[in-house]
């Protein structure tokens, strides 16, 4: 995961896990040929421009605080 | 911010809903006000109506469940997800789920169903997440124990799918009509030679070089005062406001509130215990006595001292002939105090100690 900054294991999940439940991660990561370094970026920087956040495609500290804030449990993407 | 594939809506504007059960943590009567508060706040600005049927189901189910509920988003009892709701649809649409594992209240602890159901039901009438982080629909919950008030964001949404209110009396959301005849302030004071007024979640702010006041929310000044203050006023020897609401007062300088604040208005000023609240106050400039309006007394506190005159409480229509009534808010500009109650003020002159002129407020905001 290249776009993880701080390397932490519990950051992982907890970006992967919140992409995949809010952001449809999981579904697009099964397409072949998926650049996924690229998918997340992706993925996170649709869940920056949201929350009004830096779009910086990276799980930098100001994302993974606002990931880890108590939210609703509707996806900001459907599929 | 179209992301709600669709745009799905309800077809109709009358709506029903049922309770299927309930959470352990609060009483039964506690769960149904909180929802039907929460469904009042999309139903006070839109056309739309909700009507708790019991018999049969509602368009809009309610309901709490633990773990996975067989509907794709399983629940795990922890604060990641504790709630979601469906958008418009027959059968399961529309319905909202709760975590039967989350603790739930009805004050600021985490989390208020209340809040949690206002946001919920946006969904469950074709709402998406907002962006705005001051709207009900951002994604995050941004709960505090403040008087809720639907923001603007969320008004323009659900209007752009149910359209506006037919009730004459419209939530103002992050707007404000100053020019609006029937408007009354919570607070008024002066600040470093400004005049500013409080109403609800805003600050109107008079700067004299401005041709029209700026209006906006006091969070972004005081993000952890509460709104709706009683009263508020400038004590500018020590270049402090202080905001007052119920039996607590808040002291700041600038944006900061001092430490050790709220304090109890007993304890601070030596308020009489029966004193539960402050009409409205403000401090004379030149002699450093604060003035404290509380019904029809009022109290005399000297800064410098820090001590209450005695001799107080005195009769305000004794020591300021005219003012008849409640002060609602009141503050010093030059050699007048400006007394308002409800939407009247009184120019009381400090000199002649008379009345000197009376009317609507609206000269403070170039009406």
């Amino acid at each position: 995961f290249p776009v993880i900054q701080d390397g932490l294991q519990k950051n992982v999940k907890t970006v992967w896990k919140y992409l995949e439940n809010y952001y449809n991660l999981g579904k697009d990561m099964q397409a072949k040929n998926v650049n996924s370094k690229e998918v997340m970026a992706e993925k996170l920087r649709q869940m920056q421009q949201l929350f009004g956040l830096k779009v910086t495609g990276n799980s930098d500290p100001e994302t993974l605080n606002a990931m880890r804030k108590p939210r609703c449990g509707v996806p900001d993407v459907a599929p | 911010y179209a992301i709600t594939h669709n745009n799905p809506r309800w077809s109709k504007t009358h709506l029903t809903y049922s309770i299927l059960n309930y959470t352990p943590y609060l009483p039964r009567a506690v769960v149904e006000d909180a929802i039907e508060r929460a469904f009042r706040v999309w139903s006070d600005v839109t056309p739309l109506t909700f009507e708790r049927v019991f018999e049969k189901e509602g368009d809009i189910v309610l309901s709490f469940h633990r773990g996975d509920h067989s509907d794709l988003y399983p629940f795990d009892g922890s604060k990641d997800h504790f709630a979601h709701a469906f958008l418009p649809a027959p059968g399961m649409g529309g319905d909202v789920h709760y975590d039967l594992d989350q603790k739930w209240t009805d004050n600021s602890e985490n989390f208020n169903l209340f809040y949690v159901t206002a946001h919920e039901l946006g969904h469950s009438l074709g709402l998406s997440h907002s962006n705005d982080e001051e709207a009900l629909m951002y994604p995050s919950y941004t709960w505090s124990n403040k008087d809720f008030v639907l923001n603007q964001d969320d008004i323009n949404r659900i209007q752009a799918l149910y359209g506006p209110s037919t009730n004459p009396i419209q939530s103002t959301g992050a707007s404000l009509d100053v020019c609006n005849s029937g408007l009354t302030f919570d607070a008024i004071t002066t600040y470093r030679g400004e005049v500013i007024f409080f109403k609800d979640r805003f600050y109107i702010r008079v700067i004299s070089f401005l041709p029209e006041p700026m209006i906006n929310m006091i969070d972004l000044i005081w993000p952890t005062l509460p709104g709706k203050f009683d009263a508020a006023y400038e004590s500018s020897m020590v270049d402090e406001l202080r905001f007052f609401k119920g039996s607590k007062v808040w002291a700041v300088q600038e944006q900061n509130v001092l430490e050790g604040f709220p304090m109890d208005i007993h304890s601070y000023f030596g308020f009489p215990s029966n004193v539960t609240h402050i009409d409205a106050a403000v401090c004379e400039e030149e002699t450093g006595k604060t003035y404290f309006f509380v019904d029809h007394m009022y109290w005399r506190y000297d800064e410098n001292t820090r001590s209450m005159d005695p001799g107080y409480p005195r009769l305000i229509a004794e020591d300021f002939p005219g003012i008849n009534h409640k002060v609602d808010d009141v503050f010093q500009k030059e050699d007048y105090f400006y007394f308002f109650y409800q939407s009247i003020q009184h120019r009381f002159n400090l000199q002649t100690r008379r009345i000197d002129d009376s009317g609507d407020f609206s000269t403070w905001f170039n009406c």
